[in-house]
């Protein structure tokens, strides 16, 4: 015992079944398995639980990606957040404003969804529940310019932190696409230094089609960092482990709830051990 | 038609004059992972590969002279069996009040798919009244009476009431407006919030409704077969609807909610406008599955 006998085919196999039942993905799932009987052997492990403690241990290393905060923030700090359509990305910045009013900064809300239904009527209640100001126009009119007035209006009001809400898009849509890298101009000819954060908000139940989302968005607009939502339901958001191991992108925040507490820092063995606790 | 996936499967098959076991177990091995990258549960495609491998292991495919087609064949009807066996009308009637509830987890494009729903029963001449029955998410009745204004549908809306209140008084509204089609939009909600199911199921009750349609977001990964589960469990949903079909994700979820519920997809969404719905079609979905 102790030697790399010790286990046979059925443990790998179920523990390669665990993986891919958290959407880690067919390919990344073979390589973990393989890493891990290179570490088994490695360590002489012997038993069942040292051997998922050391999967564990593997599955921690794929997700540390690790990018510096800036010490002396500019104003306003600009951070706009992005992703296809009901990931979570409205509801993730009435969290995050919430979490900024805690910490004592005055916030904007900007209604950069000028298409959805609903969408503007939507981030002011959450304005309203954060104390955070609140920037719009109407229905129909053109993102850009919100984003744009936005700008305009957090600098004069001299506030810490704009958020900018835009509409959901499919990444296969070139003409969202398109939209979204305008809005992007927009900003930075306003200001050079923002957006200081491009969030893409992924929900947890996605599968694979994650990493295109990802592919997409980053090469479009240069994504910072990632927020993993709806992480309180079954779906274990396994598709993480592959995005950070790919794009080295680091998972900012994880929404647990959709109440405006619902929001935690991301930590990897954390978030390891409620995928295999 | 048969996708480049399959080709591939296909061509390495085809180099072989008669298959032997082995070829077949590898080409198994090869729709297997397929499958999984598409997102199709890996119980559900344990279940499938098992029993395409059985028929593929037959005397049709072992004897066959062109072994190769007889395999991808079998795949293809297993396939489109699945996505398609469970087909079936919509239980609605022509002389008389109709009543369908949406549900699904939270995002999945249920509020959308009322307005699409509504849109698509009014032109085969129904008289549709859309239901504001999510009381709790911010602005979700501002947004279905947005919607609803812009068809010229009418929405039954109650600010302040709670959800059961506002079903009881849509279907009073309706009965005396005459309408033919009361589609109740509700709260996204988790399959394992115990509260908000048994709210689910006292909004089925108190609605008595023809149909329920289980609102499930096409890029859904692993986690369809527990949400389904739970969902058809709790309330016995009688369709589905798959959603953001005009995506790229590959739609395996589709799959495992019909494998686990036996349940038809009545209707794909293919877009954010009210008239991006379509009726699902097996077949094409089988072929985009494979990829
Ligand atoms: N359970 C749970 N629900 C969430 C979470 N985050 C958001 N939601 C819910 O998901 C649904 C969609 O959230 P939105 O914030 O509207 O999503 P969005 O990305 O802005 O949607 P679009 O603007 O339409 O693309 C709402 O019902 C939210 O309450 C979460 O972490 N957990
Ligand atoms: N591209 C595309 N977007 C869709 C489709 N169906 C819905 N959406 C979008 O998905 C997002 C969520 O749709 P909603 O109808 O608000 O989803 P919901 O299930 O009612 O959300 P909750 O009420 O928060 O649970 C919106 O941005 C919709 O425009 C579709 O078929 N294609
Ligand atoms: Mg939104
Ligand atoms: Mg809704």
């Amino acid at each position: 015992l102790g030697s790399e006998g010790s286990f046979d085919d059925d443990f790998y196999s179920a523990l390669e079944d665990a993986l891919i039942s958290a959407d880690i993905g067919v390919e990344l799932s073979t390589n973990i398995i393989d890493g891990l009987k290179e570490r088994i052997r490695r360590d002489k492990i012997a038993t069942a639980p040292e051997a998922y403690e050391a999967m564990k241990a593997l599955l921690v290393e794929q997700l540390q990606v690790h990018r510096l905060d800036e010490d002396f923030p500019p104003k306003p700090w600009v951070i706009l957040v992005v992703g296809v359509n009901g990931v979570g990305k409205t509801t993730t910045i009435g969290k995050i404003a919430h979490e900024l009013r805690g910490k004592g900064k005055s916030v904007m809300l900007g209604a950069v969804d000028t298409f959805r239904a609903g969408a503007i009527e939507q981030l002011r209640i959450w304005a309203e529940r954060t104390g955070s100001e609140f920037i719009a126009q109407h229905d129909g009119a053109d993102a850009a310019s919100v984003a744009f007035d936005a700008m305009e209006a957090a600098r004069a009001r001299n506030v810490d932190v704009l958020i900018l809400d835009t509409a959901g898009r499919l990444h296969n849509k070139i003409n969202l696409m398109n939209e979204i890298e305008k809005i992007l101009r927009v900003i930075r000819r306003n200001t050079p230094h923002a957006p200081n954060e491009i969030l893409l908000v992924v929900d947890a139940t996605t599968g694979q089609n994650a990493m295109k989302q990802v592919a997409v968005f980053n090469d479009v607009l240069g994504i910072t960092g990632l927020v993993i939502t709806k992480l309180d339901g079954t779906a274990k958001g396994g598709v993480a482990l592959a995005l950070a191991k790919t794009y080295r992108l680091p998972i900012k925040k994880i929404g647990v709830g959709e109440g405006i507490d619902d929001l935690q820092d991301f930590n990897a063995p954390t978030y390891i051990e409620a995928m295999f606790g | 038609e048969l996708s480049h996936r399959f080709d591939a499967i296909f061509n390495r098959l085809r180099g072989h004059g008669k298959l032997s076991e082995d070829n077949i177990a590898e080409a198994v091995r090869d729709v297997k992972r397929a499958l999984l990258e598409a997102d199709v549960n890996y119980r559900v495609v344990k279940k499938f590969t098992a029993a395409v491998q059985e028929k593929a292991l037959g005397a049709e495919v072992l004897q066959s002279i062109t072994p190769g087609q007889q395999f991808v064949k079998i795949v293809h009807n297993e396939l489109t069996q699945l996505m398609g066996g469970n087909e079936r009308p919509l239980k609605l009637h022509a002389n008389r009040m109709n009543v369908v509830v949406l549900a699904g987890l939270q995002g999945s494009g249920k509020t959308t798919a009322c307005a699409k729903l509504a849109l698509y029963f009014r032109k085969q001449g129904h008289q549709p009244l859309l239901v504001a029955a999510d009381t709790q998410r911010p602005a979700a009745i501002d947004q279905l009476e947005t919607l609803g204004k812009a068809l010229g549908i009418p929405v039954y809306a109650d600010r302040g009431k709670k959800t059961l209140q506002v079903v009881e008084g849509a279907l009073s509204r309706a009965r005396s407006e005459g309408s033919s089609l009361v589609i109740i939009d509700t709260a996204g909600r988790l399959h394992i919030d115990i509260e908000m199911m048994g709210e689910l199921k006292e909004i089925c009750n108190a609605a008595r409704p023809d149909e329920i349609f289980f609102v499930a977001d096409a890029m859904t990964g692993q986690d369809a077969v527990n949400v389904a589960e739970q969902f058809y469990h709790e309330i016995h949903f009688t369709g589905s609807i798959l959603t953001k079909m005009d995506g790229d994700a590959r739609g395996g979820a589709a799959l495992s909610i019909l494998d686990v519920t036996g349940v038809p997809i009545q209707f794909v969404g293919v877009g954010e406008k009210s008239d991006a719905l379509e009726v699902f079609h097996p077949e094409r979905m089988a072929s985009r599955i494979l990829g």
